[in-house]
């Protein structure tokens, strides 16, 4: 699975993720990349693809409550961030999350033993991480 | 620091052991050009969706990723992926699922949120929209790729032995099914 979370010039956000999805998969089984709330979301405020056992994702239903804690909590998009992958581990599942706000803050959390992530500032400073 | 873009290219059971050097290499130089390829874009003042679209279709370009010339197999061994896109501005959104010919499915989503009154389309459906809206339709086999063919036959064999040993619980993932 890859995603991606962009913020333009206009302070416009979007957020995208393309999927393979699971090795050895039947039944034309589909996972959270697909579905909006679940793998991928974006409103005004916030950005969000995840990645990781889909079926608990899409059960947290994870990329709209995260933008819901900062919505109705006033949660910022690292602990809103946090939090939804702590539920989903309490579930059970794994995986991580990118996400991106509309001031340029941006959260990467994951419970898995790696997970493939990069970011780039305004100024075009790119940083690629793998493990933790 | 004002971030502008994140990606990321999967989560899972990335372990050192199994990640050479090389491999290392090769993953970095891809996300960071996709960073680059996603930068580029917002720079020259091109709106969200359309860095998001830049980044994503180079990584489903690569063999590297799962998603898109990247993508596993599933137990029939055929490629089946899904994309999904959604633009913040205005909450307009995107999908498709369970494609097999469809070069570059983050392209569909994105045809699917700006070019229909859907948000989701699927299978054979999506595919014949994809095409009417002249996005690049590939032969399966274009997907079709060892390290991933491999990865199946290996899942498969777990699943065998599963069948006929006790100790496993019945329905237990192996840690690397999850993630494809």
């Amino acid at each position: 699975t890859v995603g991606a979370v962009a913020l333009d010039k206009d302070g416009n956000l979007a957020a995208g993720t393309s999927t393979g999805g699971m090795t050895n998969k039947k039944w034309n089984r589909i996972g959270d990349a697909p579905i909006i709330g679940a793998g991928t979301y974006a409103n005004g405020q916030v950005g969000i693809s995840a990645t990781g056992w889909g079926e608990f994702f899409i059960r947290a239903t994870a990329a709209r409550t995260l933008a819901a804690k900062m919505e109705y909590h006033n949660k910022n998009i690292e602990t809103a961030a946090e939090e939804v992958i702590h539920e989903i581990e309490e579930m059970g599942g794994d995986g991580g999350l990118i996400a991106l706000d509309k001031d340029g803050n941006v959260a990467m959390p994951f419970n898995t033993a790696g997970m493939y992530r990069g970011t780039v500032t305004n100024k075009g400073e790119i940083e690629v991480l793998i493990f933790k | 620091k004002k971030y502008v873009m994140v990606i990321h290219g999967g989560a899972g059971t990335i372990t050192r052991a199994a990640m050479t050097p090389e491999k290392e290499a090769a993953y970095r130089q891809k996300l960071a050009e996709a960073l680059r390829t996603g930068y580029g874009e917002i720079q020259s003042g091109k709106s969200s969706v359309e860095a998001v679209a830049a980044a994503i279709t180079l990584l489903e370009d690569s063999p590297l990723f799962n998603a898109g010339k990247g993508s596993v197999f599933t137990s029939d061994g055929q490629n089946e992926m899904d994309a999904a896109i959604m633009f913040g501005k205005n909450k307009s959104a995107g999908a498709v699922a369970g494609v097999q010919t469809i070069k570059n499915p983050i392209k569909a989503a994105i045809a699917v949120m700006e070019e229909s009154e859907h948000v989701m389309l699927s299978g054979r459906g999506a595919e014949k929209f994809a095409q009417e809206k002249g996005l690049d339709i590939v032969l399966p086999s274009y997907f079709w790729t060892k390290d991933r063919w491999d990865g199946l036959q290996k899942a498969k064999q777990n699943e065998n032995s599963k069948k006929t040993s006790k100790i496993y619980p019945k329905n237990s993932f192996d840690i690397d099914q999850k993630f494809g």
